[in-house]
């Protein structure tokens, strides 16, 4: 694949699920084959997109059952997590299983959407993928959450470790009317100043997208401020 | 203790460390000694209370270290998170280990702070509260994580093991002016007719006051939406 993507933060329910769904959609409405590959016990990626979250995915793939991924739409197939990954089998792999197992398709993009949580499931993804957005909303919380994943990201390149080599912070669900979320981009700013700032805009149409179980470039209006966030976000991954 | 209290969800960020923060702020302002058990890694409770989230806390007092409990205002103590809590010498213990564990405190209410992901975190808390509040927002993912939690606790219940015998779900940062907010009441009579549903309206200062590092009954105004809310819900709890 020519683009390997993880979407994570550490912190739950930042918008993980919804930009790794957005950005899959994005690419793929762009004529680019994409396969998103759900790391999340919960399932809520392939959920969101339509389809079946029980079906083999994952952890199979890990394990090396060889699952079909699932085609959701036009370019745009699927890997659902699922209760799979929780188990010792999963957990007792190399930190490069993923990467190794994901050698065997031919998508230009791979997104991997990462859990809360679990961080072996976390760092499948962050080994896996050559960047990373790193979620992050307007709370302390979700800002701690952020700083997390960054020292991770970073150790492991100053040990030459495999995995992603460069990161964007993602500041989402971003409304400019609440007090917290003016004072995000500087606060990241200060924390972060060598991290490149990507913004998502709070847009109930990027929500209902994964209520309707709907690519959101098919669920939503194109020129939404979901959408057109989405897509800057999309042309950063694109411009490395 | 009389009051052994979970706050769980399975999903992430919805609301569990907020509404947990708040209760226990509700229930000290009342009086009523509190202990608040943080059992997330990520140690959001400790921090948003205004307690050191690097103490020792729940991991040491899961491992028989005996770590005290740091006091951060009147009635009100906190056994903060950490990233001990994701060691395997925690995860090999009973899942009755935190039962057994915080039998030693004479506080007159336990809340247990659940994790995103890590079962067996969320299961020390379900098996050492008596009740738990699943906590929930609108989005179908978040409903999909409660149902989780409500089976997982249902078959425990009927297995006989040991742990909380009743739940309630928590409506979480619910706001009319939204169209799935609207629905969701309804959603969740649909599905668990027989589990009480309660109400935490949006309301923004819970979440200053967890920014703010200070408990919510000091923080915000006595008649602000989320008080009033807490308080139900307090209310509830004591009702049992
Ligand atoms: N830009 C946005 N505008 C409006 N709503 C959003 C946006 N991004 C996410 N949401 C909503 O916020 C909630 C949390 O998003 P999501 O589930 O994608 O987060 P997550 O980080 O993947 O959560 P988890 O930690 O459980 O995996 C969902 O209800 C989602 O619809
Ligand atoms: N009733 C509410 N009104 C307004 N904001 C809220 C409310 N409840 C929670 N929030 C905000 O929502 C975000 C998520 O809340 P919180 O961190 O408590 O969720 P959580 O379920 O504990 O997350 P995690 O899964 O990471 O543990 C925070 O920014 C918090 O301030
Ligand atoms: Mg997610
Ligand atoms: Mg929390």
């Amino acid at each position: 694949a020519s683009m390997k993507v993880a979407v994570a933060a550490g912190k739950g329910g930042v918008g993980k699920t919804t930009v790794a769904c957005g950005i899959a959609s994005v690419l793929a409405a762009q004529g680019n084959p994409v396969l998103l590959v759900d790391l999340d016990p919960q399932s809520n990626a392939a959920w969101g997109l339509g389809a079946d979250p029980t079906q083999p995915g994952t952890a199979e793939l890990l394990l090396g059952d060889n699952p079909v991924p699932i085609q959701i739409a036009e370019n745009l197939w699927v890997l659902p997590g699922g209760p799979g990954l929780k188990g010792h089998e999963v957990m007792r792999l190399d930190p490069e299983a993923l990467a190794d197992a994901i050698a065997a398709f031919d998508h230009a993009a791979v997104i991997f959407d990462c859990p809360p949580g679990w961080d072996h499931l976390e760092r499948f993804g962050l080994v896996a993928a050559e960047v990373v957005l790193i979620v992050v909303d307007a709370h302390p919380f979700a800002i701690q959450g952020a700083a997390r994943v960054v020292e991770t990201l970073s150790a492991r390149r100053q040990k030459k470790r495999q995995g992603a080599q460069r990161w964007a912070l993602v500041m989402s669900r971003v409304d400019l009317r609440r007090a917290l979320d003016k004072d995000l981009e500087s606060a990241l700013a200060a924390m972060f100043p060598d991290i490149d700032r990507l913004l998502i805009r709070q847009d109930v149409a990027l929500s209902l997208a994964t209520t309707e179980r709907v690519p959101v470039v098919k669920a939503a209006p194109q020129n939404c401020r979901g959408i057109v966030d989405l897509q800057e976000v999309v042309g950063w991954l694109q411009n490395g």
